[in-house]
């Protein structure tokens, strides 16, 4: 038990450095077992640091580094153990335009071994998607579902 | 093996039958304020089982039936379906296709269904053992909740990696 | 002091039905006093009623709806003892366009005895403010704050 | 009364010597991921009197001075200034302009100036009494906490309520 553990924690870490390196356009990141003695009982510490800035307690990120860290935690291990699905609710609401297209680069790569249901308002984010739905309510406090065509994103 | 559709009724506010076909990659769901996306999302939390009724964002069971509108009366029953593909036989079961259906009565009471047929929470359990799937932690982040995976202290941080273990 | 408390109670109540009828196009909004006897120690509460809906327990409203019915009494406040300064960090962050456009129809009118400063990632609201910087770092960890030209929103 | 601009120099992210011009009406702040625009807020919370270094998002006062970078050194020194237009005589000063100046050294020691000569805090957080200008609740909103107006239980609501009555 303590073994697989271990195993798979080496290889989320190896995975988060890549997926930070993407995500961010370089930086350093890492992870590390509080109590490596004990990897059963050990908490888990997160290092980010974005690129050209020194290592700082991660409280000092800002909102949407803080998110993209996240984000890079979640790809890591979804890259280690893909699930056949994956729903991500407005997980780009912080993200500038810059930092959105990195992230869908990275989802457009898991997306092979994942399916994925994302729910965006960020324009960004709907140009890089499959299949696209909308959700409105043309009587009040009824929802309707209607599937739109991707060929005109300006729509 | 993927999810060929979501079909729901009477879910909170989706009062009408509605069908959600998932194709492989990426679907996007967008809309404007309030108009039913995150319902959706709970909807699929719960059709997987999901017990809390606080993880559905309500505070009562019944609150996750259509409650109803100024110009709409409510209903008693919500029901939610998953469709899967079984094409590739992930599922031991002989169908081409696997519904996993739940419906909930005014009175709390909920009914599991597979394939049409009735069974227990257990049994839909059984089913997705080993498969990933689950209402879990990283399959599912909630709107609002992408930092909590940085938050958490580092002692709470291990449930998510001991699932991958 | 109960007796002020219990006036500028009443006048931020009126304003926040207004307020809430502004911002989500119609519905119903009301805030009560849990305990009207001993209004020095009376709690809060918020009711809030979308247009077309039933009304519910708060927890059901939608995450934009939620921040958007909090704006609504950020502004009601505003408008009964308005500060001379007021900065606001991505409160647009879940809302959508036509919300972020009525947002700052509000927010234009306030803005007659409250300087705003907003922070934000929409292209909405930057179309609709009076003076825009940006800030960046040119050089990687360092900011530099840069004054942006507003006759070309597409920049 | 209003605010005519921020100065500030050393503090977080902002080296170099940085000047924010204010009109009337609205500004809005714009700028990539980690570029510093919650900094700025910061700033102004701090020269304002702030005490709580959680509520500037730090761990230590140290914490507020420019650290350094890859290609360049930490400063010692972090100084911003909040410069008022008091043409309508609003402050009981004898100038056209009142500027408060806050100075954190290294040591984490905090000097406050009013129009460049040294006074305390109170002085500071005197001659603000009754203007509504301060650091507290309604005219600050931090990003992402819109929603903690609704959130919190109704007894802690209150706060709000008894500042404006
Ligand atoms: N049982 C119910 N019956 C009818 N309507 C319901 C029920 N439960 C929730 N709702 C409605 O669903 C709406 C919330 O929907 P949801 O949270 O899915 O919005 P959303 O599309 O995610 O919006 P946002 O973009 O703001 O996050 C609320 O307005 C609420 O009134
Ligand atoms: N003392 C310091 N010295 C140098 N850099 C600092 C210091 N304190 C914080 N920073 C840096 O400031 C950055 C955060 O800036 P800030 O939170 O203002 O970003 P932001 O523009 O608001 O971004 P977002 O859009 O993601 O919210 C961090 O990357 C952090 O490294
Ligand atoms: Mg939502
Ligand atoms: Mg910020």
């Amino acid at each position: 038990m303590a073994k697989r553990f271990v195993e798979s924690f080496a290889q989320i870490r190896r995975a988060f450095l890549r997926m930070f390196h993407e995500l961010f356009g370089g930086g350093e990141a890492d992870l590390r077992l509080t109590d490596p003695d004990e990897p059963l009982e050990s908490g888990i510490e997160i290092m980010a640091q974005p690129p050209g800035k020194n290592l700082q307690n991660i409280d000092l990120l800002s909102g949407g580094e803080k998110a993209l860290t996240a984000i890079a935690l979640l790809c890591a291990i979804l890259e280690v153990k893909p699930t056949p699905f994956c729903l991500l609710d407005e997980i780009d609401a912080s993200l500038d335009d810059v930092n959105i297209r990195r992230l869908m680069r990275v989802i457009s790569r898991l997306s092979k071994d994942t399916q994925f249901i994302l729910i965006t308002h960020s324009k960004e984010t709907m140009l890089a998607v499959d299949t696209l739905y909308g959700v409105t309510m043309p009587e009040q406090g009824v929802s309707q579902l209607i599937s739109i065509e991707l060929t005109d994103p300006e729509s | 093996m993927h999810i060929k559709r979501l079909e729901l009724r009477g879910f909170k506010s989706f009062a009408d039958k509605t069908e959600l076909h998932l194709a492989d990659g990426i679907t996007a769901v967008v809309g404007p304020n309030g108009s039913g996306k995150s319902n959706l999302a709970d909807a699929i939390k719960w059709v997987l089982g999901e017990q809390s009724v606080k993880a559905l964002r309500g505070s009562r069971m019944e609150e996750l039936i259509f409650a109803g509108t100024k110009t709409r009366r409510g209903l008693g029953l919500a029901e939610v379906s998953l469709v899967f593909d079984n094409e590739s036989g992930r599922f031991p079961l002989a169908y081409n296709e696997v519904a996993v259906t739940r419906r909930l009565f005014k009175s709390g009471e909920s009914e599991y269904y597979l394939n049409q047929s009735k069974c227990r929470l257990r049994d839909i359990q059984d089913l997705f053992l080993d498969t990933g799937i689950g209402k879990d932690a990283y399959s599912f982040i909630g709107q609002g909740r992408i930092d909590e995976l940085l938050s958490a202290r580092p002692e709470e941080r291990r449930a998510i990696f001991e699932e991958v273990a």
